[in-house]
């Protein structure tokens, strides 16, 4: 069982999980063509 | 035999439950590490285009910070001094490049979007782009499909060749549809 | 507390006034140029003329930036848009004013000194941490890691551009970022855990930890910060179930170990030790990728090779590379002395008896054994044992380790110990079979011999359960794992074949058979 000590540390983590970081947080700011992620067809080259 | 969970039987209750709910047992039979986005076969460093913890997929190379000279950096405020980008301005060759590397952007279907429009066509299975080869034949043509020589876009070799080929229209793209939001 | 008067509006006009310098179409090298200018304005309004009261900006604007995210993230929770949050608005106020902290940091005394630049760089990241911890505090489960973790990252990225000014301090500067990581780790701020993970993880502080810095003299900042991280996760992994929030933090780990062990497997070789010490015994998959590391410049025998000489391969006698102070795996204490002792004399025998109540732990309802103690202790004796079969001018093998102190240590695990007991000692061991090198040669003959030399069958089938749990679980397994498994299944000294655990089920024996096939 966790101890209370862990339980809260959990609680936080889960808040924290429900807004998890996005790509565009760990990058510069591109200004001209900013990333833009949407689903494009599977047949599309992917990488 | 040892009765818990420290024996072959306790070993085995985990196996027989990773059959029924695969949730259960992910630390004891852990996951396919080589379907974690990461290209583990490549004979290069990884971690330059690692995108992170969370992501799916390597960096794409727009997505890194290259040390360029200053004056390469758009400062934010002349953003909108700047020409939009208008795709149907530039040639054939920044929209293939534009396609083939703003992978998984909305770049990447307005590329295909604005090629499409100008008689490219994208194989679904070759996934190669195809337009027709000006002065060259149809071989044959049906209700589904049609048969001759046409350029197709090598990415590889970045040009534009000539091939025979089976074109079954089931298997060409439609329009490329932008989606709603932009 | 007690800012003077007017200090408040003073900073908020000072940074709009230097967003305005910002948004002025000037060119990134006529920003640079006419900073000073900028650092003028500041002089004037007395923000440069004392420690305190540069720090006191420094507060200001970082709670400034920070209540305009919460700001911005509130009003979105109001009024969703309708095209999804366009990000970069969150990432505004925070990118300024480090870009202003930047160039302080890098215009402040001249070129050739450093100390007062890393002082401003230490002062902000105190400031960054100290906001941080106090509004997770405040905030509980509303707490945001978003602003923390922009301003952070992009300091990160400013400091670590390849500039002259920089490069004579780099080092000091990751010191610094690694400091401020440790302060904010997750189990102290588990709110930014997946944020603080990013971090750590980034290609930009990877590169310059694992690859920039001469020495590999980051490394050892860089175990320790993920053994904060293992130490976090170790109480969530212990069910079988996981939590989604765990299982993401949990896979986003074995993400970064999984490029750790493409890219700089000698950094997973050389902390092995300190990792699996901290991981909990039941996360299999990452403890096996950790031990499957080898030295790049290796080449690995295939395991199944039939007749695999082990003990004739160059590298078997060579010990592991591993950053591992032998001398303090067991605390100083009586029992270290008596271990010693017995280490030196095989007596007293009480040694032995006592030697469990010397291991269990009593008031601790999460666990009856010290494990840490356990791992201490059998690496400590085994490579005290490796020591005295080299110093006789031998190799280890079923006589040369049998019938010694450390032998008797061992065996006394086997037979005094309960089950639990007995399966941390068994990991323990099997925890050292590696790559080809010393280690793995001695604890792989240390655990066939306990196997062959059981009093009972119930300690075999441990043995076995123990090195099938590590078989069975997913790619990649340790080279070491697989020739001790191969030699146990193979060799008929061992009479393996004959014990009813190996045919109680027919998954189990269809396991065995399968692992028998590849290597005859």
């Amino acid at each position: 069982p966790l101890n209370t000590d862990h339980q809260s540390q959990f609680t936080m983590m889960e808040a924290a999980f429900y807004h998890m970081p996005h790509a565009s947080d760990s990058e510069r700011m591109r200004v001209y063509l900013p990333k833009n992620i949407c689903q494009t067809p599977a047949y599309y080259n992917q990488v | 035999m040892i009765p818990n969970q420290f024996g072959i039987v306790g070993l085995l209750t985990f196996i027989r439950a990773a059959e029924s709910d695969p949730s259960l047992v992910s630390l004891a039979l852990g996951q396919d590490l080589t379907a974690l986005g990461l290209n583990l076969n490549s004979p290069d460093n990884i971690y330059l285009s690692f995108a992170g913890p969370w992501a799916d997929s390597a960096c794409r190379p727009q997505d890194m910070d290259h040390n360029v000279p200053p004056e390469y950096l758009i400062n934010g405020s002349i953003r909108e001094k700047l020409a939009p980008v208008r795709l149907n301005r530039y040639k054939e060759d920044l929209l293939f490049y534009l396609f083939y590397s703003y992978v998984g952007d909305v770049l990447q279907i307005a590329a295909a979007a604005e090629l499409y429009s100008r008689e490219w066509r994208y194989h679904m299975e070759e996934k190669v782009w195809i337009s027709q080869a000006p002065g060259m034949p149809m071989v044959e043509k049906t209700s589904t499909y049609e048969r001759g020589t046409y350029y197709f876009f090598d990415a590889h070799n970045w040009r534009k060749v000539a091939k025979e080929f089976h074109l079954d229209y089931s298997k060409l793209e439609g329009r490329p549809q932008l989606p709603a939001h932009v | 507390y007690n800012d003077p008067p007017g200090l408040q509006e003073k900073t908020e006009d000072l940074l709009r006034q230097w967003r305005n310098v910002l948004l002025s179409p000037l060119t990134e090298r006529e920003i640079t140029q006419n900073f000073n200018i900028y650092m003028h304005r500041m002089n004037i309004n007395g923000i440069l003329k004392s420690d305190d009261m540069i720090t006191r900006f420094f507060r200001i604007s970082a709670q400034r930036c920070i209540d305009d995210v919460y700001q911005l993230l509130a009003e979105d929770r109001l009024n969703p848009p309708v095209a999804g949050p366009k990000r970069k608005k969150y990432y505004m106020a925070c990118d300024s004013f480090i870009k202003l902290v930047s160039l302080l940091i890098k215009n402040t005394a001249e070129a050739s000194n450093p100390t007062p630049k890393l002082n401003l760089l230490n002062k902000i990241l105190g400031i960054i941490a100290g906001c941080l911890l106090q509004d997770h505090e405040e905030h509980g489960t509303n707490f945001q890691q978003l602003p923390y973790h922009r301003l952070m990252l992009i300091l990160f990225l400013d400091m670590n551009t390849s500039e002259p000014v920089l490069e004579s301090m780099n080092y000091q500067i990751l010191t610094a970022f690694c400091h401020t990581l440790r302060i904010v780790r997750p189990s102290v701020a588990p709110g930014f855990c997946y944020a603080w993970l990013e971090v750590v993880a980034h290609r930009a502080f990877l590169n310059r930890v694992m690859a920039l810095t001469p020495q590999q003299k980051g490394w050892g900042m860089y175990s320790t910060l993920l053994i904060d991280l293992f130490k976090f996760l170790d109480p969530f992994l212990r069910n079988t179930e996981l939590a989604a929030p765990v299982m993401t933090l949990y896979k986003g780990t074995l993400k970064v170990l999984l490029v750790l062990l493409h890219d700089f497997p000698e950094f997973l070789c050389d902390y092995h030790y300190g990792f699996c010490d901290a991981i909990p015994p039941n996360c299999i998959q990452m403890r096996n990728l950790i031990l499957s590391a080898f030295p790049r410049n290796m080449r690995l025998p295939d395991p199944f090779t039939p007749n695999l000489k082990v003990d004739l391969l160059v590298e078997i006698n060579s010990p592991p590379r591993a950053v591992i102070n032998y001398g303090t795996l067991i605390p100083p204490s009586q029992f270290k002395k008596d271990l010693d002792a017995y280490l030196a004399a095989r007596t007293p025998v009480t040694f032995l008896t006592e030697l469990r109540s010397n291991i269990q732990v009593v008031n601790d309802p999460a666990r009856r054994y010290n494990c840490q103690l356990i791992n201490g202790l059998v690496l400590y004796v085994g490579t005290q044992a490796i020591a005295q079969i080299k110093a006789k001018g031998q190799t280890p093998n079923m006589s040369t380790i049998a019938h010694s102190a450390h032998m008797d240590i061992f065996q006394n695990f086997t037979v005094d110990f309960d089950y639990e007991g007995r399966y941390l000692f068994l990991n323990a061991i099997a925890n050292q079979l590696r790559y080809p090198n010393s280690h793995t040669h001695y604890f792989s003959c240390c655990l066939l011999y306990l196997f062959a030399e059981a009093n009972s069958e119930a300690v075999q089938e441990q043995i076995t359960r123990m090195l099938l749990e590590r078989l069975i679980v997913n790619r990649p397994h340790p080279w070491g794992l697989l020739i001790t498994f191969i030699e146990l299944i193979k060799n008929p000294a061992y009479k393996f074949w004959s014990h009813e655990f190996v045919h109680c089920a027919p998954e189990i024996e269809k396991l065995f058979a399968s692992v028998a096939r590849s290597c005859i």
